[in-house]
């Protein structure tokens, strides 16, 4: 029940690493099988949301994509409004693009 | 199916200018 704080040099450390906040990504069963490989380009300032998207979307071989109720459905907990919003994002920085229509999308990195 | 070939050039693109 106690914190763990590091109770040394308050303050004086001038070789402190801002932590990046990187939220465990939940074990998320299913398909995707690239998943541990290449994960240099995963973390590229995506939050943890972002990431499961992005992964789940590199893993889908279809030609038009996934669509965003598969992504609903394998990411159980999250709101579609997050979805979206992370698809979104994704999708302005080139990592995925939209195929058949605004419901579909497929990643631009996985071939 | 041409629509797709047009995003995907479009999102590389993108991709291209916003990485480095």
């Amino acid at each position: 029940s106690k914190p763990q704080t590091v109770s040394g040099a308050p303050g004086g450390m001038s070789s402190n690493i801002m932590s990046l906040s990187r939220p465990a990504v939940g074990s998320m069963g299913g398909m995707g099988g690239s998943y541990a490989g290449a994960n240099d380009m995963a973390n590229n300032g995506l939050s943890g949301n972002q990431n499961q998207v992005l992964s789940l979307i590199r893993g889908c071989p279809d030609q038009q994509g996934i669509s965003i109720q598969d992504l609903k459905q394998r990411l159980g907990g999250m709101s579609m409004a997050v979805i979206k919003q992370a698809v979104e994002f994704l999708s302005n920085e080139g990592h995925i693009f939209s195929t058949i229509d605004e419901d579909h999308y497929k990643s631009t990195d996985n071939d | 199916l041409d629509r797709i070939a047009r995003n995907k050039r479009i999102a590389l693109e993108r991709l291209a200018s916003v990485q480095t």
